[in-house]
């Protein structure tokens, strides 16, 4: 399963 | 207003070439200090960041700061019509919408100016924390591109495993298996530091055009620790850096 790269980096 | 110098279009075009394959549209951030840009691919798997100090420029200005929205495509067309060793001027008004490119021939025997019409994106920007990396390799750019080449005629993933012995490279598929290991050298060629030893599994598709940075630099730096996302840094001469980051694949 391919995580999301924004839950590793949060929105600023 | 901001105006920035390349002394060859060549660095331009490389620079578009390695970003265009994984994002269409971005914002390039121009303040005194340089050029950034953000951008995640379209879903949101992977990160690339562009960083361009003013150190690299023949000469740069930019008395406030201004955001460019880009199509890459279109700039890729644009950059292709100048010849590699042209220089190239950047210029955009301080509420640019659009962004004059000047090419110069080496004997200023000719000039071509183009207009690009800007786009309005609204795009959100990731904080990146500090990473204490666990692994980190360097190699030559070209192993690391054949490596990523070779492993994804197997399967879509790739695993990558950092060892005090070594790095890793295995894909496994229906076609078969590939594994394919460097060791450190002591022509310092490719160097290894590990404070502990990681496996992690990446989407190959990623890995595979992250590569396109190649051209850029003779190098590429490797970055990894558990639970947070791949690195992989191309250095850009004087100005800077690209980096990509790729979240890593997680058991079902």
């Amino acid at each position: 399963m391919q995580q999301s790269i924004t839950s590793y980096f949060k929105q600023k | 207003m901001l105006e920035a110098r390349f002394g060859e279009t060549l660095l331009l075009k490389k620079i578009v070439d390695a970003l265009k394959e994984i994002i269409s549209q971005s914002t390039l951030d121009c303040t005194e200090t340089g050029m950034q840009l953000q951008s995640m691919d379209n879903s949101h798997v992977s990160l690339v960041a562009l960083s361009l100090q003013t150190e690299g420029f023949e000469k740069y200005r930019c008395d406030r700061n201004v955001s460019l929205g880009l199509d890459l495509k279109s700039l890729a067309k644009v950059v292709k019509s100048a010849s590699g060793d042209d220089a190239v001027t950047l210029t955009a008004a301080d509420k640019a919408d659009k962004l004059l490119l000047s090419f110069e021939s080496d004997n200023k025997s000719r000039t071509a100016d183009y207009e690009l019409k800007l786009l309005n994106l609204d795009q959100d920007h990731l904080g990146i924390p500090e990473t204490n990396y666990a692994c980190i390799v360097q190699m030559p750019s070209s192993e690391f591109a054949r490596i990523c080449r070779d492993m994804s005629m197997f399967s879509e993933s790739v695993v990558i495993s950092c060892t005090k012995q070594g790095i890793k490279f295995s894909a496994n598929g229906d076609m078969g298996s590939a594994n394919i290991k460097l060791s450190d050298t002591s022509k310092g060629d490719i160097t290894i530091d590990v404070d502990e030893p990681i496996t992690q599994s990446f989407a190959g598709r990623y890995l595979n055009t992250f590569t396109r940075a190649t051209p850029l630099s003779d190098r590429v730096k490797i970055c990894l620790a558990p639970d947070v996302p791949l690195l992989v840094e191309y250095p850009i001469e004087d100005y800077g850096y690209i980096r990509y980051y790729l979240a890593p694949k997680v058991d079902e």
